[in-house]
């Protein structure tokens, strides 16, 4: 493992921690797209799928099973949440995920030749969850861009998401300069999913890093 | 060169 895609792997770590810290300390789920995090629940569960089946290393575990239990976690503290009726999480999350997953049935890494049929569903479904996650920021996006009393911890949540995805690329380039490795796939759409990070970190400078006191 | 590498990211 590069230092780059160590660097991503622990930003994406304290972007849970960050928002667990949002969720039990300040009680409230103001703010928090129930749409995004539940999109993020698909994206986990439907990528690693291949717990079952392919061990890489323990590192690889246990990152998964966290991410997937987190995400859980979140999904049902934010849908419990009493104190916010999240109004303005109003993105229509089916124009999100229908596309995203006819473009994985058209567009993925199957080898029907090869393996059976549930080695290529699983294919078909990792293609899904990367291409869901490249946009499952957007109702989190459009949160943050309707409210006006968004925390900092909210902004420094997704700041964390986003540098994760800004280390992912600079790690496909290392390793695809080094290893040869090359997955199209997850760099295209990883490529659009940090370019959806660009309209956060302007939000980002003006709101929480000019922000002056009053 | 580019290979068919296994899925070992996250």
């Amino acid at each position: 493992m590069n230092i780059f895609r160590f660097v991503g792997d622990m930003s994406h770590l304290a972007s849970f921690f960050l928002l667990l810290a949002k969720l039990i300390y300040t009680k409230s789920s103001t703010g928090v797209s129930l749409k995004t995090q539940a999109l993020y629940l698909t994206v986990f569960v439907c990528r690693y799928l291949d717990l079952l089946v392919a061990f890489v290393s323990w590192y690889n575990e246990l990152m998964k099973i966290f991410f997937i239990a987190a995400s859980a976690y979140i999904v049902y503290v934010v849908a419990t949440s009493t104190r916010n009726s999240n109004a303005s999480d109003t993105y229509r999350v089916e124009f999100l995920v229908i596309p995203a997953l006819v473009l994985a049935c058209f567009v993925n890494e199957t080898h029907w030749s090869k393996g059976g049929w549930s080695l290529n569903v699983m294919e078909i479904l990792w293609a899904f969850s990367i291409y869901l996650e490249a946009v499952a920021v957007l109702p989190q996006l459009k949160m943050l861009h309707q409210l006006e009393d968004t925390t900092n911890i909210t902004m420094h949540y997704m700041a964390s998401l986003g540098i994760y995805r800004a280390f992912y690329l600079l790690n496909w380039v290392y390793r695809l300069y080094y290893e040869g490795y090359w997955h199209p796939i997850a760099v295209v759409a990883g490529i659009v999913q940090t370019l959806l990070y660009a309209d956060f970190f302007i939000l980002y400078y003006q709101s929480v890093l000019l922000r002056l006191p009053s | 060169h580019r290979v068919k590498a296994p899925k070992d990211e996250l």
